[in-house]
């Protein structure tokens, strides 16, 4: 019973490619078999990964565009412990190809449809845009994760996105749904911090998830060896942190 | 003499609109007439500078497919002392409208020859990606200013940028230069902060403003007022940051 869960947020550097590949870990770490869909022309989750993105023979834009086969693009992150669907600056390319396709905001979906069933849990992690893109991942999804910066721009940006949801669930994918709100970056010593996080709670209830990505630098240099933070320090607050929410994940899907 | 600056990286979140939105207010503070043109349809700088996007009867939108002119387009941001081209979701709109236009990549440059002569600085705020509306900035300016978080994606993200700023220059542009790299969020008890950072003046040398910019929960509080930070707290480290940037680029001026 695969789970594809799109991280979206059009707010820029709010976290999403960090907690993509840090769920992903987690989730891979706890036994589940995981598949990363990197759908951001900037690569960073395929470089995060382990992944040089300007040495790929093929990636997610031959998929999508139907040059290649799923066997020939997937690979495997191995110290990350996941598979993934690596991206690099091919995929701008297909931001103004899929504009001109048939049926442009189903692709991702076929593409997964005909894939899917080896994996428990599919993230993918979207560009800063709510492009044909993110249209994708999220006409593909079971549900959207969020992750937050709890500050104004990003709040502010969330009546977009809920909207962009909405519009998607009725015209595309009736069962889309939230998957949770992720509080990143959370530094409780600040007013904004806790007004914002108070909103959230109001408006989004149980959806917010208990855990919080706290600041934490390991999360900000795993990156750049190329390392989840669990593998780069796996004591780490930020290590914690993800695996917790992990944890509060697979206990939801546990009650279902 | 109008000089045009793009404040242009793919990246999200490395504080483009925030540096946008403070040196606009820190050169209209110093006397001179500012244009802030902010060119992302999540309108962060729009809502930053007090103007509310919702309610806009015309946009940039508008002006750049060529439905409104530009005096019904420009708004005077009193509390933040300049005047704005303001935007709003409409701006979708436009990143596919423009694809489809004559001389696309030329649209925002031609706006802007006809109106630019009554400002001293024109600061365009880019959104996070190199699509067609970062690149109708960089063919308008004369100069780039990039915002850098000194953390790994960011660090990553400037060979494309570099490359995209180059290409743009060797076919449409030749003038367009750096204008220089802003240190944004800048802690200097991090490893990687410091390490970026060398790299950084390595490969730019003395394109690396002096002046960095501190992490400072004002600069975070300000937009949620629709005000500037010097504005907001004039004593604040963001503030004096700000302003000390503005300090380091006009000297830069008046050398020439
Ligand atoms: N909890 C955290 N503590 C410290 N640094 C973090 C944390 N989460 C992310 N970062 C760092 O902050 C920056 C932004 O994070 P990230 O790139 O994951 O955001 P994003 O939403 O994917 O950005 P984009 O919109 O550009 O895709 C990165 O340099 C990342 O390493
Ligand atoms: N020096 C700083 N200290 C503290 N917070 C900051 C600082 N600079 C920016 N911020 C906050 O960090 C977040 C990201 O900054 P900002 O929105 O300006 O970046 P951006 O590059 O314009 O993002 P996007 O790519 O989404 O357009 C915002 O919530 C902003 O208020
Ligand atoms: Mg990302
Ligand atoms: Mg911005």
């Amino acid at each position: 019973m695969t789970r594809i869960i799109a991280i979206a947020n059009q707010k820029g550097g709010v976290g999403k490619t960090t907690t993509t590949i840090n769920l992903a870990a987690s989730l891979a770490r706890a036994g589940r078999s995981v598949l990363l869909i990197d759908l951001d022309p900037q690569g960073n989750a395929t470089m995060g990964s382990g992944i040089e993105k300007m040495e790929l023979e093929c990636s997610i834009y031959d998929l999508l565009t139907g040059q290649a086969e799923f066997s020939d693009v997937v690979t495997y992150a191995d110290e990350a412990g996941y598979e993934i669907l690596p991206a690099n600056s091919d995929l701008t390319a297909a931001e103004v190809a899929l504009l001109n396709a048939d049926e442009k905001e189903l692709i991702l979906k076929k593409v997964l449809e005909k894939n899917k069933d080896q994996f428990t849990f599919i993230l993918i992690d979207c560009p800063p845009s709510l492009n044909m893109l993110t249209v994708n991942a999220l006409v593909a999804a079971d549900s959207v994760l969020i992750p937050m910066q709890c500050e104004y721009y990003a709040l502010e940006g969330l009546t977009a996105l809920s909207e962009t949801i909405q519009a998607i669930a009725d015209r595309f994918n009736p069962s889309l749904e939230i998957e949770g709100i992720l509080r990143t970056m959370y530094d409780p010593r600040n007013r904004l911090t806790l007004d914002v996080s108070e909103q959230l709670k109001e408006h989004f209830g149980a959806k917010v998830y208990r855990t919080v990505i706290p600041r934490n630098i390991r999360l900000a240099e795993a990156p750049s060896y190329g390392l989840p933070v669990m593998v780069y320090d796996k004591a780490s607050r930020g290590a914690l942190a993800y695996i917790a929410l992990a944890g509060e994940i697979l206990r939801q899907y546990a009650k279902e």
